[in-house]
């Protein structure tokens, strides 16, 4: 199954490229082989450049830098095998305003083919969502998870 | 394939059945910090099999199961069942474990091993190895992971 | 040095307490010894119950609570020991807005002795500045650092 | 003592001399993803002689030094210069690195070796530990770091 390794390889590559250029407003990505020669072993390595800069090291790549590149590959491995649901915790927490705007619109575009249940602070990623869920310790250590509906619907209280 | 219901009762900070309704789309959670939110995912993975990467958050079996507050005795069962859903048919998903350390899975009601719903996600493209869930904190460690663990996610999406 | 090191360990604590009580508005916590009888090579270990909670293993703290947690020992040390400045990379990521504020609240009784260089993304610190810089790239991968006047005196225009 | 100078040339993303004045209170630095903001922790920090962590961030002496763009040549040496002051005196702390490898600390204008800068701190209350810095990321990890790195935090400050 090399042969299908391979060509999973490539097409990951194919899309991580264009979606980090999405992400990132240019630079260059790239997924390869640490060892051309021995394709059914080898380790993968996954090399990100920002627009205009010449990263040697992915280690000094900053936080911000380091989620979008990794949001970036993910969702790539999605274009190449749908997956039906995706789980996301915290993802935005590195993430600057403009990068977290350009996130939520990649992951508004795929939506259609993905579940998605993500867990913010943040305000800006509230907007996205369809349908919000809150949760509460009214008892100490006890969860209780309750609805909300959307602010844009006009009425916003929460359902119990 | 989506998440059309998450039902716990016992697990982590879920000493009371509690029900969470999931429609396709973008579902998002909010909520102070400590209140279980997290806990929710722990809890998907869990009915799945468990975790993808091996986290701090607790290994072992009793880690899941409610341990008490200062007005609830722990409990010995946590008990998580998953729904999901597509346009022909419903999966129900069932993870059971005691403190003793037994733990049962069933698929649509009936008692199978964790095996026999891994291969039946398999066939609705969900996979074992969860690269669809990244945990809190993990979104940051993906760039520097080693070689062998990237490998294994494109492997895995083959 | 024995003597030293058991009298800074029973002092720290005390103020982790203290601190700890104040960000979690409640709770209880505890810097101790792992073993009691041999003071000078055993580790040390933090324990720490937010409030109506009886967390076992500290491993399943959330991401906010070990945040918390890890900055009410900071000033605890702080307090033990006052250091002329201290400086904080995006500690706030995982906060959520109450527990946001407290710490800040803590750190504003502190800014008389100790001296503050903080990162962040987040609005709700930004308030707290005394004074505020910004970074940017007009060229791409050098940075350039101007100083931004704070709003609150009237005029937003950052100087150059 | 408190922080009132940073000025920098060739360390990582400031091939330009630049200059940063900073005052008592608190001195917030905001900015979007990958303009700078930690390179300037680390500067503070590599010219006190390096971080307290292990650090992804790269070790080696070249990854402090400008390494070029599309437009700038790469350059051979990193200078940061941090001046300190209290209500009698100002202590200026000089680190230069060449991408040979060489390196050198000045104390007040003298070539002076690393365990000299930290004894004169020393004597002013900033310890060599630097548990005063909390780099990105790191406020997570303190809950569950090994027992024996909790106690360096206390010995540390006794
Ligand atoms: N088996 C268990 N029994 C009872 N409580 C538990 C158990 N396991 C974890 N907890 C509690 O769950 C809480 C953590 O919840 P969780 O991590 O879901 O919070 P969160 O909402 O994600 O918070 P944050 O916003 O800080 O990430 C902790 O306070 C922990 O004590
Ligand atoms: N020696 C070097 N020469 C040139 N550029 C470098 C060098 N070392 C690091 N960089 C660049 O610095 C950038 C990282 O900057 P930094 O980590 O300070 O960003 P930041 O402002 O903290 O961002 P974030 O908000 O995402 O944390 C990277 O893009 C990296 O390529
Ligand atoms: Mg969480
Ligand atoms: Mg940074």
């Amino acid at each position: 199954s090399r042969q299908r390794f391979l060509s999973a390889m490539a097409e990951v590559n194919t899309y991580f490229k264009e979606l980090f250029v999405t992400l990132f407003k240019g630079g260059t990505a790239d997924v390869r082989l640490l060892d051309e020669n021995d394709p059914l072993e080898s380790g993968v390595e996954v090399l990100a450049q920002p627009p205009g800069k010449k990263v040697g090291n992915m280690g000094l790549l900053s936080g911000g830098e380091k989620s979008l590149t990794s949001l970036a590959f993910l969702f790539a491995l999605f274009r190449y095998k749908p997956t039906p649901f995706c789980i996301l915790d915290e993802v935005d927490a590195a993430l600057d305003e403009a990068n977290l705007i350009r996130f939520l619109d990649l992951m508004k575009t795929i939506k259609s083919d993905t579940q998605f249940i993500i867990i913010t602070h943040n305000y800006r990623t509230m907007e996205v969502a369809d349908y919000i869920y809150g949760t509460t310790m009214e008892e100490p250590n006890v969860t209780r998870v309750f609805s909300m509906k959307m602010e844009k619907k006009a009425e916003a209280e929460p359902v119990a | 394939m989506y998440i059309k219901r998450l039902e716990l009762q016992g697990f982590k900070t879920f000493p009371e059945r509690t029900k969470v309704i999931f429609n396709p789309g973008i579902t998002i959670i909010i909520g102070p910090n400590g209140t279980g939110k997290s806990n929710i995912v722990e809890a998907i993975q869990w009915v799945l099999g468990g975790h993808r990467q091996k986290t701090v958050r607790g290994e072992k079996t009793e880690d899941a199961i409610f341990n008490g507050t200062q007005k609830r005795p722990s409990m010995g069962m946590a008990d998580v069942t998953l729904t999901l859903q597509n346009s022909e048919e419903e999966l129900q998903i069932n993870h059971r474990a005691f403190r003793t350390g037994e733990s049962e899975y069933r698929l649509d009601g009936k008692t199978v091993r964790l095996r026999d719903i891994q291969e039946e996600l398999w066939k609705k493209a969900i996979s074992e190895n969860k690269y669809y869930v990244i945990e809190q904190g993990a979104i940051g460690t993906f760039v520097t992971s080693k070689p062998v663990e990237k490998r294994a996610l494109i492997e895995e999406a083959a």
